[in-house]
């Protein structure tokens, strides 16, 4: 069964859909099986590995009518080994479609769970919010990775974060794991980076990768030529960073 | 009364709160009476000028509690003219709580209607998404300011927040304008930026304020000081820029 990992901060701009994409083809480039799962209506993931007017169905149609199938969702990235299962606008209706539902936290579980026997690993990208969608997430997910830029308001969401992530593993999901903490859009010139980098270590200690996540304009731009930082720049700094992140999440999964 | 300007983009990390905080300081120092309103439960405009140990009530209060009144969640900013009226994490309950009100698309505007006579600009900070706070924030306000960061995914989201727009402007507040478009976080060395940069003027038009803000790290910093740009860097490219735009901003309210 397939290890599930939620990238999660409803801080926004903080290098989500950044981690999601290039993690997710970091590990296909390894020779496994990988899904990225598009759970922000913003549907950015998508964007970055898919032309979306060819794409039809999408994630709300799967969560929301139980006629629709996995196969009907699921598009190639581009990438050998990565899948994409993106996400439409639509995906914006349903948490207040979801009101009175009883399996409203289960929903995304429930629906993905045949998913989990194709693909080794699952990479959920979610909205910059603590809403429905992110808990659907959570109680899906068995690890969570947080990124958080070296910046200002980093440490500030991150309470509520770890409050609403303790109050998942209270009862839907016991086995959801903190696999970690990543510094992202890191700038190594200025004390504000270096500061903040420093108390996010005070705080999370040995949950803080190793792998520090510079700025580079590089990784900007990939998304744009619907490519991974792999493959758009091979050489930069950001494909370095993520490969060594990637070999990280799988030391510790 | 005041023109109240909302600084909607449910895209996350585009400069929003950056935007909110020197904004409101640049009115008030043209000698303006100027109130900074925290709509996102982040509180990061909140952080921005208080110490957040010294603040008791807070909007959520306002908003959920008819006994409480406005100058007991007002606080100073420590800039002449400013005050702020900040929020807690508990603002994120309002969403929830607000479920089957008949009221709930216009509590905030109720409930902040005596303001309107206390101050010449209202300036409200919003979170990343387009849930009820920040419809409240649209049927409230009477402009719309649309920071958008010169990146790839930056035009995605754009389409949702103008239906969202014209939705409200149909029903609950018809005298929304949209005050601008603001460029973010741009750089000029690179070709993205300046290619969005033209997207975004080929879309928008003349809506797109001819200040643009460039990226700059005191920027990131101030907030940390709990001081605008103004006072914190002076002398920087981001006091230079937030005071054109307070400039524009003024020639078109
Ligand atoms: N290491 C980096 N260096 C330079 N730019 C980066 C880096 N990581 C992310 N970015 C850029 O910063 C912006 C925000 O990143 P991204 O969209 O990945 O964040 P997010 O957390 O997914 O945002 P949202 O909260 O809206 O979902 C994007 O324009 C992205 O290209
Ligand atoms: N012009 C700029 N130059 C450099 N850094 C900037 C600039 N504008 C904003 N930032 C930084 O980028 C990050 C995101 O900005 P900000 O928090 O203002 O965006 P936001 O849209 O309010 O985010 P959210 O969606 O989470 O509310 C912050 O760390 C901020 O300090
Ligand atoms: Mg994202
Ligand atoms: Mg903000």
């Amino acid at each position: 069964k397939s290890a599930i990992i939620a990238i999660t901060n409803q801080k926004g701009g903080v290098g989500k859909t950044t981690t999601a994409i290039n993690l997710a083809a970091g590990l296909a480039r390894r020779g496994l099986r990988v899904l990225l799962v598009d759970l922000d209506p913003q549907s950015n993931s998508s964007l970055s590995y898919l032309d979306m007017r060819e794409v039809d169905r999408s994630i709300y149609d799967l969560l929301m009518d139980s006629r629709v199938r996995c196969e009907q969702v699921i598009y190639p990235s581009g990438v050998e080994g990565l899948d994409v299962l993106p996400s439409r606008i639509n995906l914006a209706k349903f948490e207040s479609q979801m009101v009175g539902e009883f399996d409203a936290p289960y929903r995304a579980k429930d629906r993905l769970e045949p998913l989990r026997y194709r693909y080794s690993f699952i990479i959920l990208d979610t909205p910059p919010t603590l809403g429905l969608i992110t808990v659907n997430a959570l109680v899906m997910a068995t690890h969570l990775l947080v990124p958080i830029q070296s910046s200002y308001y980093a440490l500030e969401g991150t309470d509520d974060l770890l409050e609403t992530v303790e109050k998942i593993k209270a009862r839907p999901n016991p086995a959801l794991k903190l696999l970690g903490v990543l510094v992202t859009l890191h700038d190594r010139r200025t004390t504000l980076s270096r500061d903040v980098h420093r108390q996010i270590v005070s705080v999370f200690g040995d949950k803080v990768f190793r792998t520090v996540i510079t700025k580079s304009v590089r990784l900007e731009e990939s998304p744009a030529y619907r490519e991974s930082i792999f493959t758009y720049a091979p050489q930069s700094s950001g494909a370095r960073e993520y490969e060594q992140l990637t070999e990280e999440v799988l030391e510790r999964v």
